[in-house]
């Protein structure tokens, strides 16, 4: 049996929130160590987005078996509406379950409001993703990655990430002109999180589809920071930290035809 | 022209 409950429901739905629009299904992976884990691609194989909801996520947490729960992320979003933010928020599966019963307890009001949820049987693979020595790394205020995704794509198709020793640089290049915001890495000691931290071995300059940035940072509502790795002619990684664990995306660069 | 490349050619199925 899977019973896992979060302290606020809105954790749930930002995470839901921020992967629905690339994947529309996906399995998630329950165990008692892991919490729920989820490794789904979108259609068009350049956007991998994998999810970690450690045990420590929740108020409460138990797995007696290893799970696959199949999920229609559009219907479950539908169902994540119904309760308020601040609700509790309880997941219940039994073993070899067909339907996923979700909980909402109002903290202060003695109401609570139970759905079920059918579930699927989801047929995709998985990728092997080895921990990749990564060129750079760079560690900014997610609401400045943020507004550079949203605000270039009303530009350009694709953004530009240059990285050296000194600064990180956005560039687009559309029909209208060109633009680019650079970044210096500093420290703000009051607001760690407003900090700019750049690492890097070597310098990379790689171009992304705007289109899939923009779906990326839809995930800033989860974390005010977020970390880019990049690797030469190598997929990009964006990771935004949960409460415990973290949301991954995995995207495939454009190249030079 | 620039090309959108897919994760397959990066990653391995499991």
């Amino acid at each position: 049996m899977l019973e896992g409950k979060f302290d606020q429901a809105s954790l749930l739905k930002k995470i839901i929130d921020s992967i629905r629009d690339s994947v529309k299904l996906c399995n998630f992976n329950c165990s008692q160590n892991d919490g729920i884990t989820v490794q789904a691609i979108d259609d068009s194989r350049v956007l991998l987005i994998a999810l970690k909801m450690d045990p420590g996520c929740f108020q409460e947490f138990r797995c007696d078996r290893d799970m696959v729960l199949g999920l229609d992320l559009e219907s479950l979003g539908k169902i994540l509406k119904q309760g308020n933010n601040e609700d509790y928020l309880t997941l219940i599966a039994e073993d070899n379950p067909d339907s996923l019963l979700i909980v909402f307890e109002d903290k202060k009001k003695d109401r609570i409001s139970e759905f079920s949820l059918k579930l699927m049987d989801i047929d995709s693979d998985v990728l092997t993703i080895d921990d990749m020595d990564n060129d750079c790394s760079i560690t900014m205020p997610s609401a400045d990655f943020s507004k550079i995704a949203r605000d270039f794509k009303t530009m350009s198709e694709s953004l530009q990430i240059i990285v050296t020793k000194e600064s990180v640089k956005f560039k687009a290049e559309g029909q209208i002109g060109s633009g680019s915001v650079i970044f210096k890495p500093h420290t703000d000691l009051d607001n760690p999180d407003e900090s700019i931290k750049i690492d890097m071995n070597q310098p990379v300059n790689l171009t992304f589809g705007a289109k899939y940035l923009n779906d990326i940072v839809k995930a800033s509502t989860l974390s005010s920071t977020i970390t880019i790795k990049l690797t030469d002619k190598a997929p990009a990684l964006f990771e935004f930290k949960l409460p415990s664990g973290y949301l991954r995306y995995y995207l495939a660069p454009k190249f030079e035809d | 022209k620039l090309k959108q490349s897919s994760l397959n050619s990066f990653f391995k199925k499991a």
